[in-house]
Formats: C-alpha cells, structure tokens, sequence
C-alpha cells in the first residue's frame, strides 16, 4: 500500500535528522 | 512486551520511537547541550516526506468508502504536518543560535509529533483494514443466518455456492491477519477459532443434508436433525463472532487487562 510506503519513507527522514541531533549531543556526555 | 499491535506499523515505528526517547535522554544528560549541527537538510528531508504522505494520504480519503476512515485521517495528516512545522521552526531557530534551548524543545516536540501523528495514521489505516476483514465475515454469518430455513437439495447447492467463496475469503484473511499480529494470545485466538469453523462446516453441511434427507423421506428424527443443524450453525457463528471480537483489538489491556 502506497500510505505504508509514504510512512516508511516519513519515518526513514525522521529517523535520520533525530540521529543528526542526537550525534552533538553525544559528543558531550 | 510490544507497543506496536502488528508486525508492519512495529517495523515501520518501533526504531524511530527508541530513537526519539534516546535523543530525549541525551538532552536531558547534556544538560545545557553542546552547539547543534544546521539541520536544514534533515528537515527538509522530512518536509518532502510529509508533504509525499499528505498527499498519499489524502487520495487514500478520497478513494475510501470507509466514513470512518475518511473522518479520522485527516486529523492524523494534520498532526504529521504541524510535527513537520515544529521542526522547520527549530531548525530555523538554531540555525541563528545553535546553543537555543526552545529550539531543541521544539525539536523533541516535533520528533515526537511526527511518531504520534505517523503511529495515528497508520492505526486509523490498518483499523480500516481490519473493518474490511470483519465485513467478509459478517457475511459468512449472514449466510450462515439462513441455515435453518433451507428445505431442499437445489436450496443447499445454491446455499454451499454462496457460503464457500465468502468463507474462504474471511479464512484467507484472518489467517493472514493473525500472522501479522505482534500479541501472541491474540494471534492463538484467532487461529484457533479460524480452525474449528474449518472443523464445523463440513459437518453443518452433513448436518443440513441429513435434515433435508429426513424431511424428503418424511422419516422420524425431523426434530433432533433441525436441533442438531441449528446447534453447529450457532457454534460457527460464535466462533465467528470471537473472531470479530479479537480482529478489533488493537491493545492487549483491552484483552482482560493483560
């Protein structure tokens, strides 16, 4: 179903700046 | 124990919802933070997603006859699309102080949202799926409804041709249904109700052919032979039932409080 493959690529995008975010961070702790 | 209460939206959710709840711990153990990258390319990758899921979403609502569908989703693709504003913004924010506290708030938020609103939208589309499924089987139980007012050999063949198909579609479905499910119980229930209505229709067919045998031949019996078609009408469409029960569950706490 496209709205599953829509959710993946949403998700995908996501997941993807919550890991540029998060890389800054780590470097502190 | 799994969120997610089926295997495609826990694969599609389940990473991102353990990546968020990292980067909220991260914020909160950095405390005041370390200087954020410019995270204009991620959002804007985002941005482009929500915008494709908009529309995707959009011609899903427009090409449903499902009312309950076309009433939930949009509230779901707008949650996805503010989650997205969020995020432009504290992307906007940081970009003119990297060191901004509102801004990764903003960020969480938004993270966040976009999870909750996807989650929202994936649910209110498998919820529709599975409103397809309970409708292939209420019409076995329509079917099986007028078992007891079939008298003749012609009305049983034309009784099994229309039985047989709707049968195997709802059995095709639920099978497949309680492959997806990520609740074992749930799973167990729905497969092991789906066998015995597999066990049960031969036997309610036998059952219907001794009635009309009987009733042609005028022999003794009439009574106990009705009762007896009745009876494996009624456990088929229990088990039937239970199947509908289980097929709405979409969390384990409304099983009993498991």
């Amino acid at each position: 179903e496209m709205i599953l493959e829509a959710a993946k690529s949403i998700i995908a995008a996501t997941s993807a700046l919550v890991r540029a975010a998060s890389a800054a961070q780590r470097e502190l702790i | 124990m799994p969120v997610f209460h089926t295997k495609i939206i826990e694969s599609i959710l389940e990473p991102v919802a353990q990546q968020v709840s990292r980067l909220v711990i991260l914020h909160e153990e950095a405390e005041d933070g370390n200087a954020m990258p410019d995270l204009a390319r991620p959002v804007q990758a985002v941005s482009l997603a929500v915008n494709n899921l908009v529309k995707v979403g959009h011609e899903t609502i427009e090409s449903s006859d499902d009312a309950i569908l076309r009433h939930d989703m949009p509230g779901a693709l707008h949650r996805v699309e503010t989650a997205a504003t969020l995020l432009q913004q504290a992307s906007d924010m940081l970009r003119a102080d990297p060191y901004s506290g509102p801004a990764r708030k903003k960020l969480i938020e938004g993270s966040r949202g976009i999870l909750q609103g996807t989650s929202a939208l994936l649910l209110c589309f498998d919820e529709s799926e599975v409103r397809k499924i309970v409708k292939e089987c209420k019409k076995v139980l329509d079917y099986l409804g007028v078992a007891e007012v079939i008298d003749t050999m012609e009305d049983l063949v034309q009784f099994l041709r229309d039985i047989s198909p709707a049968l195997s579609r709802a059995a095709r479905e639920v099978a497949a249904r309680a492959s997806e499910l990520t609740h074992p119980p749930h799973a167990e229930i729905l497969t092991q109700c789906l066998e015995s209505v597999k066990q049960l229709a031969p036997v309610l067919i036998c059952s219907m052919k001794i009635y009309i045998h009987i009733l042609t031949e005028g022999g003794k019996g009439m009574e106990e032979a009705a009762e007896n078609r009745n009876y494996l009408a009624q456990r088929m469409a229990d088990e039937i039932h239970e199947i509908i029960r289980v097929l709405q569950l979409t969390s384990y706490v409304e099983d009993g409080g498991e």
